[in-house]
């Protein structure tokens, strides 16, 4: 019965894993110092849990931020904010369904819970694929700055990758240096 | 226009002028920002062969060639010069996006003159920057010692005497390594430091040390410099080496807005010790900017190819599809897609975080450094991190084609991937942010209340209330 695309869910979510994996490394700093260990002593010896309660942290900070970005794009177009509002819940599906065991050591989510989301994030993907060019396009990566003949804007590609090859220095001669080595063979 | 791709673009659900507008911060920085860029484009002195294309050495000498171009070029561009980041858009334009040898003067060694050096020190050296005069770099990383500043062994003992300083590398490690443009192309480096006065150590310093001759170029007594040879990319810039042997530079060149040396070498610290670090915590400010930027870029390129790039056959007979119609191409490329809007918009927040607290910093309040520090830090290596993946994903998922440099990916993966090794180290960055969130849970339990970014620490909130 939990409604994955609800903003709040998926904030509280993200909050209390962040929150789980925080206290979880203090308390191994705390139990290390409590068993006689100084604190830079006590931090090292946690530091493997103390850098994925940072990566919870920050991962949280981005996801919270997207959320309330779009929350306070009030002069935006409503057809606007559905696509960004896929966008950020995709993100945020996504990221539980890439670190889903942390999600489901304590208990914020069954296993249930973790599949109806991977099928959420599945389903989600015509919506977005619709709009997938129109969404890389507002970028405005101009394509002296992209230099990739297979993301131009124009998507003449074939005609252009062949033209890149024609300018490879080998190529500037007909015949090269192996012919003259293999005459020495 | 490829066919495909006009049906993709016709087939959108929303106005992409009005997103456009919205992720460049309005329709007037938009509009300056196209007329930048066409101005490039429509630049004969800006054509010639991609980089890819290049030895190294042809790459640092168009790097430099564009460079200073751009900037014997800067007074034409009048009113579409507003504000530093159009700038930059002008120049990462001109430099095709490619680090350039003049990054390190205008992103970290101009912001480091301002934010550490007292109004005389400024008055005296950003004149001479901002008109090339004279240009900078960040000399900090030594051989042996990246993140761990304290452990810098490069020094700088006060002479009362001479009312000097004399820097010295003692050792091989103590040898500056990696500065973008420390190699062939600075004249000046503001170099960190342990600064000892009356034989006592006061740990590391930010100074300004003339590197080469106004004249001619050539390098100072004391000083060697050099390129450090071939990279993983970055073939444009000369990030260099820096041996200092006895070199002497003048009291005054010790950056002293917060911490100072008198003439008798008495020596007064700064409010907080931590703000001779503050230019880093700006420039991981601007790589979680850059992380959006390439990921943004990455995925630019795999999404436009994969709906030109027809692959097999759905059904037998049939034609063959976009691979952008397959869901395993959506699923590797959307996440990434999603990543880059994410990623968009904490980079303005990022920066939002940045110009507040050194707005309080500027009023003598330093409460909040401690929070922006871990902030930029977890930012820095998250979104890194991912970005720095994400784009081995985006070029994978163009075939065989992502292989070649006309895919654009080997240039944009080598130029993004150091951002995750420095500035910090990013197993290195998340254990400074992961102490932070260690303190606050300390600081909450003796009733402190917990700023901003970390609030949320203080909920009571159990599993069960979701």
């Amino acid at each position: 019965g939990k409604d994955f695309t609800n903003v709040k869910t998926l904030d509280s979510l993200y909050k209390q894993r962040a929150l789980g994996l925080i206290r979880f490394a203090s308390g191994k700093v705390d139990a290390s110092m409590d068993g006689g260990m100084d604190l830079v002593g006590a931090l090292n010896e946690s530091s493997v849990h103390l850098v994925r309660a940072a990566v919870a942290h920050s991962h949280y900070f981005v996801v919270r931020n997207f959320f309330e970005k779009l929350s306070k794009l009030t002069s935006t177009s409503q057809l606007l904010m559905e696509v960004l509002h896929q966008l950020s819940l995709f993100y945020a599906l996504d990221g539980v369904a890439q670190h889903s065991g942390e999600f489901l050591e304590d208990g914020l989510l069954s296993g249930e819970d973790v599949k109806q989301i991977r099928q959420l994030t599945v389903e989600m993907l015509p919506k977005i694929r619709v709009n997938a060019v129109a969404l890389v396009d507002a970028f405005e990566f101009g394509d002296d700055v992209l230099g990739s003949v297979l993301g131009r804007y124009d998507g003449n590609v074939y005609e252009n990758l062949f033209k890149w090859a024609q300018d490879s220095p080998l190529n500037k001669t007909d015949v090269s240096v192996w012919f003259v080595m293999w005459g020495k063979m | 226009i490829n066919p495909d791709l006009q049906k993709e673009r016709d087939a959108a659900t929303f106005d992409v002028e009005e997103l456009s507008v919205l992720l460049h911060n309005g329709a007037h920085e938009l509009e300056k920002k196209r007329k930048l860029e066409e101005l490039v484009r429509n630049d004969p002195d800006y054509k010639s062969l991609p980089f890819d294309f290049l030895s190294r050495e042809a790459q640092y000498e168009e790097g430099v060639r564009r460079s200073t171009i751009a900037v014997a070029k800067k007074d034409q561009l009048g009113s579409l010069i507003e504000n530093h980041g159009d700038l930059i858009t002008y120049n990462t334009h001109v430099g095709r996006g490619k680090a350039g040898p003049f990054n390190l003067h205008t992103g970290m060694f101009i912001p480091t003159l301002v934010k550490q050096g007292s109004p005389e020190q400024v008055a005296k050296w950003l004149p001479l920057s901002e008109n090339y005069q004279i240009v900078g770099t960040y000399a900090q990383t030594e051989m042996g010692h990246g993140t761990f500043l304290r452990g810098l062994e490069t020094t700088a003992h006060y002479d009362p005497h001479t009312q000097e300083f004399v820097l010295n590398s003692p050792t091989t490690t103590s040898i500056k390594w990696w500065p973008g443009a420390l190699g062939k192309t600075s004249t000046h480096a503001v170099v960190l430091a342990q600064l000892y006065t009356l034989g006592k150590c006061h740990g590391i310093h930010a100074f300004v040390v003339q590197l080469r001759s106004l004249e001619d170029h050539k390098s100072l007594p004391g000083i060697m410099v050099g390129d450090i040879g071939p990279k993983f990319g970055y073939g444009a810039n000369d990030n260099g080496f820096l041996k200092l042997s006895n070199h002497r530079i003048p009291r005054e060149n010790m950056l002293m807005k917060y911490s100072k040396v008198a003439p008798d070498g008495s020596y007064s610290k700064p409010p907080k010790s931590t703000l001779t670090y503050g230019t880093m915590t700006f420039v991981r400010a601007m790589i979680v900017r850059g992380s959006a930027q390439a990921i943004a870029q990455g995925a630019t390129i795999a999404i436009r190819y994969s709906a030109v790039r027809r692959q097999s056959e759905m059904r037998p007979g049939e034609p063959e599809p976009q691979v952008l119609s397959y869901p395993t191409q959506q699923y590797k490329l959307f996440p990434l897609l999603c990543a880059a809007y994410a990623f968009h918009f904490v980079q303005v927040k990022m920066i939002e975080a940045y110009s507040e607290v050194t707005e309080l910093v500027n009023k003598g309040d330093f409460s909040r450094t401690q929070e922006l520090h871990a902030l930029s830090s977890g930012l820095k290596a998250y979104t890194s991190a991912i970005s720095n993946t994400g784009l081995e994903v985006c070029r994978t998922s163009c075939g065989g084609h992502g292989y070649s440099c006309a895919s654009g990916f080997p240039a944009l993966y080598t130029n993004f991937t150091p951002s995750v090794t420095y500035e910090g180290e990013n197993t290195v960055l998340l254990l400074q942010c992961a102490r932070y969130l260690v303190k606050c849970t300390r600081d909450l339990r003796s009733g402190a209340k917990l700023p901003g970014s970390v609030a949320y620490l203080s909920c009571g909130c159990d599993p069960s209330s979701i």
